[in-house]
């Protein structure tokens, strides 16, 4: 089963059309680490991408770089899924 | 398992088995309303059910709902499952659902990628595509939302196997999307609505070009009603508009083909969340969740049964 420990979800918010191509190129420089799970779209439209811990520092380095606004809007996705799943079995108790 | 649909657990998640028992006793439940069309089988080999809601008649004129078809979307099904009592527990006590399902049928496809959702359960919870191998590539699955024949293989959609976005080796070359195909051809379908999560929008056709639907200002005025009914439960705002408008390009996808296929009322649906958990919606807001969406639902149904065409 494959685990998400460590995996965050960032909320990137492009100011203008030089950060959604700068988040464009980002996508398609790491089309197969990063999870797109809010794709870019326009101007001010967040886009929200799942960042594996093992390029968080350079994703987050890339933005700051280019001084691309971003937040954090999950810090550890596998302690989502954890509470997920446990709700889950829990809803089964009889 | 429960017993009866009564005591199903809406507010909460459900294995794909828990979601097939659920329509098998929805259909015992209700004998002579809901029958179970088993409308192809996915890759594994698993059943691909749609829920028919019908109160007579042959080949009437219908409307198709599908959740699910992006496995991870989780809430859609979820919600697809609350519809499917909803109108069983609707029908006969409220007018105009009465009214609709006295013209029109309702076609209900609640796990639309069943291998995917099964993988999200025992393998990635992140999964979103099919489970087909893709030869020559150490990657599995098509996005099944890229792979119908409307704009196929443009941009908006990949050629890598690994990518999210995949679009498969040919248009329809996915059971999970020639099966509604094939199912559409050979019925009367009115209305197509593929509910997916999330961002909460309301779009319609079309994806793969900038070009306007002859039918622009209808189906924008009618999502536009769709999203202030929607809204007026919780206050969940929704952005509206044509998919390439309202988000971004994306060719092979199944409204731009039900729309092709002359099917007017085409809309695809991403529902909540408001922008705090993406695809892990806490199991407490299914039911809002579902109850906002149905209300959107029946105003594109009861618009669908007064504007026969």
């Amino acid at each position: 089963k494959v685990t998400f420990e460590g995996h965050k979800v960032l909320r990137i918010v492009p100011k203008d059309e030089v950060q959604l191509s700068l988040i464009k190129d980002l996508e398609e420089m790491m089309e197969f680490e990063l999870d797109f799970w809010k794709g870019l779209t326009t101007v001010s439209n967040p886009v929200d991408v799942r960042v594996p811990s093992h390029v968080l520092n350079s994703v987050k380095d890339y933005l700051e770089t280019q001084n691309i606004e971003y937040s954090t809007m999950i810090e550890d996705l596998q302690m989502l899924l954890d509470m997920e799943q446990k709700v889950m079995a829990g809803a089964r108790v009889p | 398992q429960p017993q009866n649909t009564d005591s199903f657990d809406f507010a909460n998640y459900h294995t794909l088995e828990e979601i097939y028992s659920f329509q098998d006793l929805l259909v015992a439940e209700n004998p002579n309303f809901v029958s179970k069309i088993v409308i192809g089988q996915s890759y594994e080999g698993r059943p691909l059910n749609v829920l028919k809601f019908s109160t007579g008649g042959t080949n009437r004129p219908a409307v198709w709902i599908d959740t699910g078809i992006h496995s991870r979307e989780w809430v859609t099904q979820a919600s697809g499952l609350w519809f499917a009592k909803k109108i069983v527990t609707d029908y006969g006590t409220d007018p105009t659902l009465t009214a609709i399902l006295s013209q029109l049928d309702i076609f209900l496809e609640i796990a639309t990628n069943p291998d995917g959702y099964a993988f999200t359960h025992s393998g990635n919870r992140m999964w979103r595509k099919t489970r087909k191998p893709n030869p020559g590539s150490s990657c599995v699955g098509v996005d099944p939302n890229r792979n119908w024949d409307a704009g196929f293989g443009g941009p908006g959609s990949s050629g890598n196997p690994c990518s999210q976005t995949y679009r498969g080796p040919r248009a329809e070359s996915e059971s999970e999307v020639n099966s509604i195909v094939e199912f559409v051809k050979s019925h009367n379908i009115k209305a197509f609505i593929s509910i997916h999560s999330y961002s909460q929008l309301l779009m319609f056709p079309y994806g793969y070009i900038r070009s306007r639907i002859k039918d622009y200002t209808e189906l924008n005025n009618l999502a536009q009603k769709a999203v202030t009914d929607l809204a007026s439960l919780y206050g969940t705002s929704y952005k509206f508009g044509s998919i390439i408008n309202a988000i971004y390009q994306a060719s092979g996808g199944s409204i731009d083909w039900t729309y092709s296929q002359g099917i007017k009322y085409s809309y695809t649906f991403e529902l909540r969340d408001t922008g705090h958990y993406g695809f892990l919606l806490p199991a407490t807001q299914i039911i809002p969740t579902a109850q906002e969406t149905w209300l959107a639902l029946m105003t594109i149904m009861d618009h669908t049964l007064k504007n026969p065409y």
